[in-house]
């Protein structure tokens, strides 16, 4: 089963 | 005041129809040097679309002041549809605006519709991307990657990209069976734009959600090409190039518990 990463572990809120 | 006018209304009906199943509300921020730019992310935070609208990308264009427009893209597109492709489009506001005005004026010039649209306070994140290294550049036609993308839904809710030197191949694998499309690199010497242009740093194995893929190829309606960047385990970049701008997708991928 895969799993959904988010953009929010990747990219820093500015 | 903001006054932008478009050559013809399709291109911002087109946008509109791009995004707005992705996000439903959006800042539209304007500026006289970089014309409109707006990054949005979906509600799961999974897709990120970032639009970029130069002054160059506008018949005439002038902002005196930088603005935000927040607008929900529902109620922009029903406004949209009232006018025809053909037509000249011009975004109208003030400086402390309440209201975006929206006009259409067909070439003939004896028809002008006018519509005024509420603005709304949107109270979004704001996600800093920086430019990023990709292991490999894939160029395509933008239907092409639509069928395959749309079709290969239809078996899986995921899609694996697996690109080598001069190949890409889509997997999908689901209750029904499986299925792999495999695209060869090759140049069209008639028409460029049917190209497929593979720039490999590193073989890549990438697996995203086929609904945000769905998603991502509505965009397609704007740009007969698609790049689309891939690296393992981090967020690809799609981007679909406009006259002077551009509309980019980032979407996070999915990997193995």
């Amino acid at each position: 089963k895969m799993k959904q990463a988010t953009l929010l572990s990747f990219f820093t809120r500015s | 005041m903001l006054e932008g006018k478009f050559e013809s209304a399709s291109l911002m009906k087109r946008l509109v129809e791009a995004i707005k199943d992705s996000v439903k509300l959006c800042n539209f921020n304007c500026s006289q040097t970089k014309g409109i730019t707006l990054q949005a992310i979906d509600d799961s935070r999974v897709l990120l679309i970032s639009l970029k609208l130069d002054p160059g990308c506008f018949e005439g264009f002038r902002c005196d002041k930088n603005l935000v427009l927040g607008l929900d893209l529902e109620s922009l597109s029903k406004v949209l549809k009232q006018g025809n492709n053909e037509d000249y489009l011009t975004l109208i506001a003030e400086d402390a605006p309440d209201n975006l005005l929206v006009v259409f004026e067909d070439p003939k010039k004896d028809r002008i519709s006018e519509f005024s649209l509420k603005l709304m306070d949107i109270d979004s994140d704001v996600l800093s991307i920086e430019d990023m290294d990709h292991d490999c550049s894939i160029t395509l036609p933008s239907s092409d990657f639509a069928k395959v993308a749309r079709d290969m839904r239809t078996l899986s809710e995921s899609l694996q990209i697996l690109v080598t030197k001069d190949s890409v191949k889509f997997m999908a694998s689901g209750p029904i069976g499986t299925g792999s499309v495999i695209i060869k690199a090759h140049t069209d010497l008639k028409d460029g734009k049917e190209s497929i242009k593979i720039d490999l740093n590193k073989s890549v194995n990438v697996t995203f959600g086929a609904k945000y893929l769905n998603d991502i190829v509505k965009a397609s309606t704007l740009a007969e090409t698609v790049t689309i960047k891939l690296t393992n385990k981090i967020p690809a970049l799609f981007e679909f190039k406009l006259q002077g701008g551009y509309l980019r997708y980032y979407l996070a991928p999915k990997f193995d518990e």
